[in-house]
């Protein structure tokens, strides 16, 4: 890998990019989707976060442009030169422009929107070019068969990193497994691995769906055999590795939680005007993110855990209810004091922390039960 | 001689098209105006062979047909050497 002359780079690990412009060749949410999935191909291997803004001068600047373009180096028509970028720094620098004469494609035909943004932005972060055939940062386009299949090679990470350093190590509860950093987005969840966590758990119209990296396992109501799934391939537009989700079921909606925003799905549909910032939703800006969530659709109250906190949210009045935050040990004794993910049926809150899983009764307030977290899943 | 024509513009165009790939991408001499005179004149044999290098073909200093398909196929804008 090399970067750029003098190593330009980020002051800071929190950036804003800005789609200021689409490409007609593909919808705006497929462009969106490629551009989040690009940025988050970076995002898995450093401490960087990216946050999407609609107005002003954002850190990246995406645009589609042909020919002369206002930065003395034009574009040259179908072919050749696909897109451009500039280095870290203010003004034009960090930007990213991609050919308007070259046909974007989000699949392996033409020219794949998704894998020339994620080289660009490679550019955007600081890497100059890489001389190495395996890297994304190869100056010449190699188009991937599978890119369910893509993912940085070491020579990536190896620059990436020589910038920014690796990701921040998992909470400190968790065991720091002195291996090579896996990005999730290589990890393939194994069903019956006893050391199994989920991100998210959440009822659908009657079935389980149990969230872990890119991928979720579906229970369906007609069958006791859980199916493995990638999030992508129902919700393309979603992230991966998502903090909490649960469904109101009088509203036949999914609220799926991951940073600060959270999406609305109904079945396969991602609600308009989503995602939104979850502050909407009443949580002081100390919040920057939810561990978990379960709605009591019989009480319709909501519970969101933080830490070892909780929140009520009433579903009718659609506001934060007074007198919370509350500790978790007080509310539900016997469970956390960290909660992964939460789970109504049959009567019973099930909380997932790490490979264990609490049944708790609410009524009689305490843990029934204490299984292995993917007991459900029918190892 | 029309064949001679011929191959001579094919030559041409083989000569423009590596000139303005190295002119691009590898920093070739835009300000010193090194011109493409002779594609074996030291500067453009090095160049072409600092090409080569980067882009993992084998290292003729010609403008062989790997070397030629490889300036053909799309690529990003960003050059590989310099500023």
């Amino acid at each position: 890998f090399t970067t750029f002359p003098d190593t330009p780079k980020w002051q800071k690990n929190h950036l804003t990019y800005r789609i200021v412009n689409y490409t007609p060749d593909l919808p705006r949410q497929v462009v969106d989707s490629a551009i989040e999935k690009a940025l988050r191909v970076w995002a898995e291997v450093t401490p960087l976060t990216f946050f999407r803004m609609y107005a002003g001068e954002a850190d990246i600047m995406i645009s589609f442009a042909v020919r002369e373009h206002g930065d003395f180096y034009p574009f040259d028509g179908p072919g050749n030169s696909l897109a451009h970028a500039y280095p870290p720094g203010p003004g034009f620098y960090g930007d990213v422009h991609f050919d308007e004469d070259e046909k974007w494609t989000e699949n392996a035909s033409g020219t794949n929107l998704f894998l020339v943004a994620a080289h660009e932005l490679g550019h955007s972060l600081g890497l100059f070019h890489s001389a190495n055939r395996e890297a994304l940062m190869f100056p010449v386009y190699q188009s991937f068969k599978d890119l369910a299949q893509f993912h940085l090679s070491q020579d990536d990470i190896a620059g990436i990193q020589s910038l920014y350093g690796p990701p921040p190590p998992p909470s400190p509860t968790a065991p720091v497994v002195p291996t090579e950093y896996m990005p999730p987005r290589h990890r393939t969840p194994a069903k019956c691995d006893p050391a199994l966590s989920f991100d998210a758990v959440s009822t659908l119209r009657g079935e389980l769906l149990f969230f872990k990296d890119r991928f979720f396992w579906r229970r369906p109501r007609w069958s006791l055999q859980p199916q493995r799934h990638l999030i992508s391939a129902f919700w393309p537009s979603l992230p991966s590795e998502l903090d909490a989700a649960y469904e109101v079921i009088s509203k036949d909606t999914v609220f799926i939680f991951k940073g600060n925003k959270f999406w609305a799905v109904r079945g396969t549909d991602i609600q308009a005007d989503y995602p939104k910032d979850i502050h909407t939703l009443g949580f002081p800006p100390t919040i920057k993110k939810i561990d978990a969530a379960v709605s009591d659709k019989e009480k319709e109250k909501t519970y969101f855990f933080v830490k070892d906190e909780y929140w009520r949210f009433d579903e009718k009045s659609q506001s934060m209810e007074r007198g919370f935050p509350r500790r978790i040990a007080d509310g539900f004794p016997g469970v956390g004091p960290k909660v992964d993910a939460v789970l109504q049926a049959f009567g019973f809150f099930y909380f997932f922390n790490g490979s264990s899983q609490f049944e708790f009764d609410a009524n009689a307030r305490r843990v029934t039960h204490i299984l292995k977290s993917n007991s459900w899943l029918l190892c | 001689h029309p064949l001679h024509g011929a191959v001579k513009e094919e030559e041409q165009k083989t000569m423009e098209l590596a000139q303005h790939y190295l002119e691009s991408y590898y920093n070739f001499g835009k300000e010193e105006k090194q011109i493409f005179r002779r594609k074996d004149s030291s500067p453009v044999v090095k160049k072409i062979q600092e090409m080569q290098k980067f882009l993992g073909l084998e290292v003729t200093g010609k403008l062989d047909s790997d070397t030629m398909r490889m300036m053909g196929r799309p690529r990003c804008g960003v050059p590989d050497v310099g500023h």
